[in-house]
């Protein structure tokens, strides 16, 4: 597991860019030729006009649907299907929705302050009866954020991968097991970043690990409030996979 | 976990294309 050479260094970053690439939703061209696609009002009115629950059954199902291609991701990473089940399980848990995070970032327009949602370009008003204002500033926020780093696609790929295998992670089994695997890809992402003559970008990117740690807790929080005021939805309506993970 | 987690453990048995 443990990278011993440049050249499995470089088989490993390869792997793990090449399963990015894969099971990314969007390519970065294409996302770029939508970039001015914009809601118009209409469209805007029309989710405003949704009930706090219908909103947050349309988002939940956008985001069980981006946690699935991060499964896919995940079971590509060199070492990962290595691990047990219930510790491949545990980091998905955890992690899916903060691998989910940093790849909205890709899809988000600092001009503009708009994110692709639905297949347009949508600022923080379309997001509006979720009733979670906070919630929404804070993610559009950390995108900004991730943007200004101006991350390649493959150090997005290798800090993807650095965010899911995290041997301190609750309920894992063999946590030395998955601290190999977490080692050789910071292995990975350190080699790259030195390669790319960016050394100084590993401090700030450890920096939004906290960041996502915290809109992770917000999204829960937001869930248990929403679950709590509409609980026939969140219990029949909302994806299943979204209610395991989530719930 | 592998018992409350039935669809991602369904998920992460499917072979990959």
């Amino acid at each position: 597991l443990y990278p011993h050479s440049l050249r499995n260094i470089d088989e490993l970053c390869a792997s793990i860019v090449r399963s990015h690439r894969e099971t990314s939703q969007y390519r970065v061209e294409e996302l770029h030729a939508l970039r001015w696609k914009l809601f118009n009002r209409e469209e805007i009115q029309a989710y405003q006009s949704k009930s706090v629950d219908e909103m947050w059954q349309h988002c939940a199902i956008r985001l069980t649907e981006a946690v699935q291609y991060v499964v896919e991701f995940a079971k590509h990473i060199p070492g990962f299907r290595m691990l047990s089940q219930n510790d491949q399980i545990a980091l998905l848990k955890t992690g899916s929705m903060e691998v989910v995070l940093v790849r909205m970032s890709r899809l988000f327009n600092t001009e503009n302050n708009t994110v692709f949602f639905d297949g347009k370009f949508a600022g923080t008003e379309v997001f509006k009866s979720l009733a979670c204002g906070d919630l929404i500033t804070a993610v559009f926020d950390f995108a900004h954020g991730m943007c200004a780093l101006k991350l390649t696609e493959q150090q997005i790929a290798l800090f993807s991968a650095l965010v899911l295998i995290n041997a301190d992670r609750p309920c894992l089994e063999d946590k030395g097991r998955v601290q190999r695997v977490q080692r050789s890809v910071e292995f990975g992402l350190t080699h790259i970043l030195h390669r790319d003559n960016q050394e100084s970008l590993m401090h700030k990117l450890y920096q939004r690990v906290a960041v996502l740690r915290s809109l992770c807790s917000l999204h829960m929080e937001k869930l248990r409030w929403f679950s709590q005021r509409y609980p026939l939805t969140a219990h029949s309506l909302f994806p299943p996979l979204y209610k395991e993970l989530f719930a | 976990l592998k018992e409350k987690h039935k669809i991602l453990h369904q998920l992460l048995q499917n072979s990959t294309s």
